[in-house]
């Protein structure tokens, strides 16, 4: 579904250079759940922005299917990414003037899609707001308003979902449902979703782990439960 | 060091009302841990926020010290909070203009004090920034903006620290020093830091533990490891 081939990401020059990614081959197979684990300053978010088309790669190449995002214009890379890419920010990034619900449809709103009202429902519905969805996001508690992140990543139904730390601001019962939700959606709707995460409990629900360290893979596991 | 005698927080009105806290009665020792757990929405944040004066309670009283936080004015209340209180947010919220050891050293900066230089240097020391302390908070990633806010609390060497989440963004051995650095302000200092997490892994190393649900708190564990 997704592959990133020598793959860097150099920020500044010098000798204040960082290599935040460094020459990364990763593929991310259709209808799998990979979680991706690593030290914090390890380039995990730079990767999930790289691979998403968030951020361009300085050197190497990043696909989304078949498309090499380098291809892309800028107005075919928005729309690639607002038709086919969800994406779940580590800090949220809610729009501050629309409440929860609006929130929530604002990609397929752009898109002017109307998205399936049933799948809608049921994504609202899996938040646990009730009637805080009506609520903007700082009327929301910090793990509310990543729910309601993690919703909107998963109500256009996309290809491809990119997650930074989805349940990093969550009890540990609602981050269960936040999984078992988006192992659903790989398992009954065939979606493919790249996960970030520092929780080994969390990394053990996924199909493959891929360990990284100072912008380079150093190991996977497969199938990391028994 | 501090305490809330019957503090309730009410949002909206009618059937819209939420009690955010609902006549708490909690009692933070000095020198002592204290771990706050609850499920999402419970009023953790909130609680953190009226006790540390950053949000006014609508019923009840909170006290720092001997002193009742609603008898001060505006600028009181700032000035106590700037000289004795330091605060980690679930969201950072550092100036995305000043680099991270700007933002570590504003609160001083702003009290015109010079803090303890041996005690600044230890505490840029343990987040482990490096020279990424020269950075801004945009180009730092998400677990060493957190790093930044909470060595921006224990900079000034306050007399009580409310921590909301400080280790929900980095890996495991990150917040193990994290939480030693914090650890050790209590043991060496006399620090008394009150923090809110979702990990019980975090929450064992406290003095004490306090659960929250639906704005009341409803059980207590003092010195939960064996
Ligand atoms: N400004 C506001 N207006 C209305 N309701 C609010 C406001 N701020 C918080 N709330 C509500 O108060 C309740 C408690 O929120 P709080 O942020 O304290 O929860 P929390 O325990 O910190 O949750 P989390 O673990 O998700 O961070 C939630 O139901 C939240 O939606
Ligand atoms: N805009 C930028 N300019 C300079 N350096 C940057 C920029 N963005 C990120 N970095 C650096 O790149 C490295 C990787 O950052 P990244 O955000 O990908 O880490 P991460 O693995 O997501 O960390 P965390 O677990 O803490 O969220 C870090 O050292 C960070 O400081
Ligand atoms: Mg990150
Ligand atoms: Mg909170």
């Amino acid at each position: 579904a997704a592959r990133a081939v020598g793959a860097t990401k150099i920020y500044g020059a010098g000798d204040t250079e960082v290599r935040a990614l460094d020459a990364i081959d990763v593929s991310f197979e259709q209808g799998r759940f990979t979680a991706i684990m690593g030290p914090s300053g390890s380039g995990k978010s730079t990767l999930m922005h790289c691979m998403a088309g968030l951020d361009t790669v300085t050197g190497g190449q990043v696909f989304i299917g078949d498309t090499d995002l380098s291809t892309l214009s800028e107005r075919d890379l928005t729309l690639l990414r607002r038709d086919h890419v969800g994406f779940v920010f580590q800090a949220f990034n809610l729009v501050p003037t629309l409440n929860a619900i609006e929130n929530i449809t604002l990609p397929m709103d752009l898109a002017g899609a109307d998205g399936d009202p049933a799948w809608i429902d049921e994504v609202v519905d899996t938040t646990g707001l009730g009637d805080r969805v009506k609520h903007r996001p700082n009327e929301l508690s910090g793990g509310q308003q990543q729910r309601v992140a993690v919703a909107r990543a998963l109500a256009g139904k996309p290809q491809i979902i990119f997650a930074d730390e989805p349940t990093g601001n969550v009890d540990s019962n609602t981050g269960a449902e936040i999984l078992d939700f988006m192992g659903r959606a790989v398992t009954e709707m065939g979606q493919t979703i790249v996960m970030v995460t520092h929780d080994a409990a969390v990394a053990a629900r996924a199909d493959r782990v891929v360990f990284l360290v100072d912008g380079k893979i150093v190991d996977e596991l497969a199938d990391p439960t028994p």
